[in-house]
């Protein structure tokens, strides 16, 4: 109790006034090397304890939670253009859930480690390992959330982390005393397979007249799309394709002005 | 641009210590992504469509979303994939809707519901925030989105 009342945000700067609890802190994945991984919890706005739990992970690799998915997406607050204050998200899904944002792995936002070389060997593997050890630890912190029902969301390539946490639970539940009451997952716009999200790719560059038709054959005769580093012809076509075909868009939103 | 205001505002002390955030003084700025981690990504599953025949098995809810404008990770490359795990149709392919409008497409699946969104970029709820807001609720719900 002690612990989570340590982790509770009275309010955050230039914030709204706000109905539900929110928390955030550190939990410790690793003491040896002392790596630990940064929650924010934002409660659902009403009857918090009769609403599922929901983590988000972010993508990148490397990209931070509370950026993205508490700040831009589907968190309670949007941040101002001065960066003075906060406003509310009208379609926060934290009226529908208790929303716990997780930066991991160790390096990602606020998340750290005390070996450094661990900025430079992390992957998949330790991002699943050590948030399974995160979800063990912050429901020890917040034991009112031990049984309650957990989905996990997240997006871009979240698409690996998600999945692959969700294995990791389902592995360790095999052999629990105190099973994590996982149900499911979402994931949106989502990494998923090397080959035919690549070849897709392309495609719908292709499909959408973003590029040539000589472009898109040329990308499929020559890219190996199982590769995780292409050949330099393949490097060349996909530059040609952004600098010369594209145009000056937004890729992650190809009809929308982009943000210079 | 969200992502700039960002930058600034959790880098902003009296941030961090309403957060209990930076309390043993990393040696870098926070970042909205961090490049380090990014550029020496150590191992990666060549596909997690493997997971995917694993969780369906274990009876976990499964849903895959698409903003249909995004070109980073476009709908066509979510379809490429899922379709390799050959599952069959429960709910065939229909229009789903928001506030009497296209929210955009999906299918229900043995075990896995795809959707798309029509025009969200890569982050869903920023660009189509009312579309994603009805496709978490029907995702929690266990419902397939509304077909009017």
């Amino acid at each position: 109790k002690e612990e989570e009342e340590a982790d509770r945000i009275i309010s955050l700067p230039g914030q709204p006034k706000v109905s539900f609890q929110q928390y955030s802190g550190y939990v410790t994945v690793n003491q040896i090397v002392g790596r630990a991984l940064f929650y924010w919890l934002t409660e659902a706005d009403n009857e918090p304890l009769s609403k599922p739990l929901v983590v988000w992970l972010n993508g990148g690799p490397g990209c931070s939670s509370v950026a993205y998915g508490a700040s831009e997406e589907i968190g309670p607050f949007r941040i101002n253009k001065t960066s003075s204050g906060l406003y509310l998200n009208k379609f926060s899904w934290n009226k529908l859930a208790n929303l716990l944002f997780l930066e991991t792995p160790a390096g990602v936002g606020f998340s750290y480690s005390n070996r450094s070389s661990d900025l430079l060997d992390t992957g998949d593997y330790r991002t699943a390992k050590d948030s399974l050890q995160f979800l063990i630890h912050w429901m020890n912190r917040f034991p009112r959330y031990r049984h309650r029902e957990v989905y996990i969301t997240g997006e871009s390539y979240a698409g690996h982390y998600v999945p692959q946490l969700a294995r990791e639970i389902v592995h360790y539940n095999a052999n629990s005393k105190n099973p994590i009451n996982l149900k499911g997952f979402m994931v949106g716009n989502a990494v998923t397979d090397n080959y035919y999200d690549n070849l897709g790719t392309v495609t719908y560059w292709w499909s959408h007249a973003m590029i040539s038709d000589k472009t898109y054959k040329q990308l499929v005769n020559t890219c190996d799309f199982r590769r995780h580093k292409e050949s330099n012809e393949c490097e060349s076509l996909y530059y040609y394709a952004m600098d010369q075909e594209f145009g000056n868009i937004d890729q992650y939103n190809i009809y929308a002005p982009p943000c210079n | 641009c969200t992502e700039k205001y960002a930058e600034i505002y959790y880098n902003r002390p009296d941030v961090q210590k309403a957060m209990h955030a930076n309390t043993t003084g990393i040696p870098y700025k926070w970042t909205a992504c961090s490049e380090t981690l990014n550029r020496n990504w150590n191992d990666t599953d060549d596909s997690i469509l493997p997971i995917y025949r694993e969780l369906i098995a274990a009876g976990l809810r499964i849903w895959v979303f698409s903003g249909d404008v995004d070109s980073v990770v476009p709908v066509t490359a979510t379809r490429y994939s899922l379709a390799q795990l050959k599952l069959s149709t429960t709910i065939p392919w229909y229009p789903w809707y928001v506030k009497k409008q296209v929210g955009g497409w999906t299918e229900v699946y043995k075990g896995l519901t795809f959707a798309t969104v029509r025009g969200a970029g890569h982050e869903v709820p920023l660009f189509k925030p009312r579309a994603a807001y009805q496709l978490f609720r029907s995702f929690l719900r266990g419902e397939p989105l509304p077909k009017s």
